[in-house]
């Protein structure tokens, strides 16, 4: 998935990198001082709908029947995550306990069509 | 609201920077929160000493280098001596109610090096709610070989917190004469040091959250 450039109307990643002093919580995260929160956002055309995800064989398939009988889906496709990764989190509780433990799927790896 | 008309992901949105700045941030705190299961973030009235937290968090990172599943928690004392020449200490701990989810949980202490000869750590239960006011449930006994830092395993059995979120242990020292009976050790100073970065702490290990555990199971 390529990550978002402003010129780029397709679907992509968009990377953000929070970083936990901007959010004011530094006093009880304690590791990591930040994390990836990627989104992804961009156009998604007939001819990528679907896309990664089922194989190209069985989706040009689909594509042409659509062209031939001149049927157009009502619905439009959407970028979404199609990979995504754990976060390591370690922080304090409100006993003052110290916490280690992983959030999973909180980093977007990657994006695709629907 | 400027995007009413279309979902963000759907192609088209483009958002001054700003204004998509101030969103990221505001879904990673939604973010964060709900992958912790927080209703929103901890206000820590007693923070660990720095000195502390760090001293126990390298005394655990070699372990901490495999993938962990589940969760890991150190749980800082609060000690109270029951006399301070007496061979004896009331640790109190506050972890998370989780008792179904323990798995494996074990005691640091350090103790002082002004013991001599032999030494034997005896672990208990203290004050637990079924059991006589003060009455004691043994968990565990520990040879202590030498000043320093000790590691007592317990039975994650016997650590189900009573009083919601409370936990106290007692920990009391004989010396084995060598056929197995106890005889009082000679007077001495402090047997714990629990000031700064020796403080005692538990390290539990939880098992993974079920998914959905947060909400009612249906009957």
């Amino acid at each position: 998935t390529p990550t978002c450039e402003p010129e780029t109307p397709l679907c992509c990643r968009r990377d953000h990198y929070v970083d936990f002093q901007e959010l004011g919580w530094r006093d009880w995260i304690l590791q990591p001082e930040g994390y990836q929160l990627n989104y992804c956002s961009g156009q998604c055309p007939p001819h990528l709908a679907g896309s990664p995800g089922i194989a190209a064989s069985f989706h040009s398939a689909v594509f042409s029947l659509l062209k031939a009988n001149n049927l157009w889906p009502t619905g439009t496709s959407c970028c979404v995550p199609t990979a995504r990764r754990p976060l390591s989190l370690l922080y304090l509780d409100r006993n003052g306990n110290v916490v280690k433990t992983d959030v999973p799927d909180m980093v977007v790896e990657a994006c695709g069509c629907s | 609201p400027a995007a009413a008309s279309q979902c963000p992901s759907c192609g088209g949105l483009t958002l001054p920077p700003q204004v998509e700045r101030a969103l990221v941030l505001e879904l990673a705190k939604q973010q964060i929160l709900e992958g912790l299961h927080l209703p929103g973030r901890p206000h820590i009235p007693r923070p660990p000493p720095r000195a502390a937290l760090s001293r126990a968090l390298r005394r655990l990172q070699p372990r901490s280098a495999e993938p962990a599943r589940g969760e890991e928690l150190i749980s800082f004392a609060e000690v109270a001596d029951s006399a301070p020449a007496a061979c004896s200490s009331v640790l109190t701990f506050r972890p998370p109610p989780a008792p179904a989810r323990l798995l494996r949980a074990r005691l640091w202490l350090h103790v002082a090096p002004t013991r001599p000869g032999a030494l034997r750590l005896r672990l208990f239960r203290w004050g637990a709610r079924r059991r006589p006011p003060g009455s004691r449930a043994l968990l565990a006994e520990h040879p202590v070989r030498g000043p320093g830092w000790q590691a007592l395993a317990l039975p994650p059995s016997g650590l189900r917190a009573e009083a919601p979120g409370v936990l106290k242990l007692r920990v009391d020292c004989d010396a084995p004469d060598g056929n197995g009976t106890a005889r009082p050790p000679p007077p001495a100073p402090r047997l714990l040091d629990t000031a700064g970065e020796r403080r005692p702490f538990l390290e539990l290990k939880l098992r993974p959250r079920e998914p959905g555990a947060g909400r009612a199971r249906r009957r």
